[in-house]
């Protein structure tokens, strides 16, 4: 999955989570096009049962815009399977409540969970991490993790955009 | 007083005023950090594709001309992610009109797929031709263009056209894909693409793509038309035929996507969050922000460990009670998924999640199933 935001001059906003899910979607690539395929009906598997044609499966992609009353703006969403709701959340909360600059908010490690369990990132705080299993969380280690994050916030008059260094993205403005 | 001094009078105001106003305009012109920038921006998965959708919006493009094109270069440049074989949800907001509108153009079942699909959920890897979706992207884009893009279609295409005529450098990124231990063995599928012989490309390593170029030179002429219609379509479905998935033209013929407004609730009385409703995951992302809102979470709440511990607590368990709805995200033209997200969204459902959010971490899997608990105490009020 990848995720794109932009920003226009005239503050009309997008954005847009594009994916074949998984790394290489179905594995099948078209000799004569040149074209990748995806592997979505597997995202049918979340909701366990059955399926009908022309149905669009579920997907945690959530490419959101946040708008202030003052005016401000977040452009923002992930990347990452499951994990993108956590990932997307936690960085909206790390930015609209935590008052952490944009960067700061997406590359701050994140947890996420599954069921009754909580998967912490790589370098996410020890001392968060070992607070909560004393209040009783279980924890699951995390396996295969690709969360990625990309945002563009407006303060003011000024843009800052950011690409995750997770998958050593760079953002571009003028 | 003598003219020649009225003169230089006059003259000297003036040259004051002059001053004057070059210093109010200098210190009032908005300033901002380094790395921030004043007009617009881009933020794609990796920089050539930032900077192609930056030069779109210089060049005079509208956002969804920068993002389309952004999204091309992405399938090149990330191939692993995002492709032409799959699909894209947009959210646009218009800032001329100020509604904020969801394009879905996420894959489709086809007509015919294997009757017990859904029974092998669990084996441990979900790929092959079985599990091939209609693709929507290019009509996601092609309705985005239709109604928000300001460029020729064929100016988003091109800059991508233009990457790949010359070799493409195996990432670090896309290395540590190929050569992953859970995919190495599978990877040796796309052999055609990014192999020497038989030995997968490395890290620095160039591949050329002259297939994907040809197909994306005839979509930038044609349009999407050529893909859901014409002869890419008609040698896409052979090759994926030929591997064994049962996806036809007519499931390309019928593909359409779908134009909605954007799901939306505001935090705080302040700030109004937008994203798309089932089967996306945005239901799922405000009912989390919505349950944690009442907290009034702000800078103080990370200021020492107890704080933060709290603080982590409570979204740990907002977390857990988002994870338990996702399943019913369905496609609302199948399912109930609209009067389910009215619900989740509702005061009385948040309310319901925040009573059962107590100092402790180890409520067994149940204690999170809010509807559950909803039907269940639904059905005993009709005894």
């Amino acid at each position: 999955t990848s995720h794109i935001s932009v920003l226009a001059a005239d503050g009309s906003a997008v954005s847009a989570t594009s994916t074949i899910n998984y790394p290489f979607g179905s594995f099948v690539y078209s000799n004569q096009t040149g074209i990748i395929l995806n592997n979505e009906l597997a995202d049918f598997c979340i909701a366990n049962r059955s399926i009908k044609a022309g149905e669009k499966p579920p997907s945690a992609m959530a490419p959101s815009i946040l708008i202030s009353k003052t005016g401000d703006m977040l452009v923002i969403g992930g990347a990452g399977g499951a994990w993108i709701t956590s990932a997307t959340t936690m960085a909206i909360i790390n930015k609209l409540w935590f008052g952490y600059d944009l960067e700061h908010a997406i590359s701050a490690p994140i947890m996420h969970a599954e069921g009754d369990k909580i998967l912490f990132e790589t370098h996410f705080s020890e001392e968060i991490r070992s607070g909560l299993l004393r209040r009783g969380h279980k924890e699951k280690e995390a396996t295969f993790a690709m969360n990625v994050v990309q945002g563009i916030s407006k303060e003011g008059k000024c843009i800052s955009a950011y690409s995750d260094k997770r998958k050593m993205g760079k953002s571009a403005g003028y | 007083m003598s003219r020649g001094r009225i003169c230089c009078l006059v003259l000297l105001t003036l040259g004051v005023l002059a001053v004057v106003v070059a210093l109010v305009v200098i210190l009032t012109r908005p300033t901002c950090a380094p790395q921030h920038y004043l007009h617009g921006a881009v933020a794609a998965d990796t920089e050539t594709c930032s900077a192609i959708g930056r030069d779109i919006l210089k060049s005079g493009g509208t956002a969804v001309d920068a993002a389309i094109a952004g999204l091309i270069c992405t399938s090149v440049m990330n191939p692993q992610s995002s492709g032409l074989g799959g699909g894209v949800t947009f959210t646009i907001y218009n800032a001329s009109t100020g509604t904020v509108e969801v394009i879905n153009a996420r894959e489709t079942a086809p007509r015919v797929f294997p009757h017990n699909l859904v029974s092998g959920c669990a084996a441990p890897y979900l790929i092959g031709p079985r599990w091939i979706a209609v693709p929507g992207e290019l009509r996601g884009y092609e309705e985005a263009h239709k109604r928000h893009g300001r460029l020729p279609w064929k100016a988003l295409f091109e800059p991508t056209i233009k990457l790949l005529s010359k070799p493409l450098v195996i990432s670090p990124v896309l290395d540590k894909m190929i050569h992953h231990p859970y995919f190495s063995d599978l990877g040796k599928r796309l052999c055609p693409l990014i192999c020497d012989g038989g030995r997968f490309l490395k890290r620095g390593e160039t591949f050329r793509w002259p297939v994907l170029q040809r197909t994306l030179t005839a979509i930038a002429e044609s349009g999407a038309a050529a893909f859901y219609e014409g002869q890419i379509g008609k040698a896409l479905v052979e090759d994926i035929r030929k591997a064994g998935s049962s996806i036809s033209l007519e499931d390309l013929k019928e593909y359409k996507a779908d134009v909605s407004p954007a799901l939306n609730i505001t935090l705080n009385n302040h700030t109004t969050v937008f994203s798309p409703g089932p089967p996306m995951g945005g239901a799922v992302l405000m009912f989390i922000l919505k349950i944690l809102e009442d907290y009034k979470l702000h800078e103080a709440s990370l200021a020492n460990p107890r704080e933060r511990v709290e603080t982590y607590h409570l979204i740990a368990e907002a977390l857990k009670f988002g994870n338990m709805l996702k399943p019913l995200m369905s496609d609302p033209a199948f399912s109930e998924a609209q009067v389910t997200v009215r619900t989740m969204l509702s005061d009385k459902i948040t309310k319901l999640a925040r009573s059962r959010i107590d100092d402790k971490g180890d409520h067994p899997l149940n204690h999170y199933n809010l509807f559950e608990s909803i039907y269940t105490s639904r059905y005993k009020s009709k005894g």
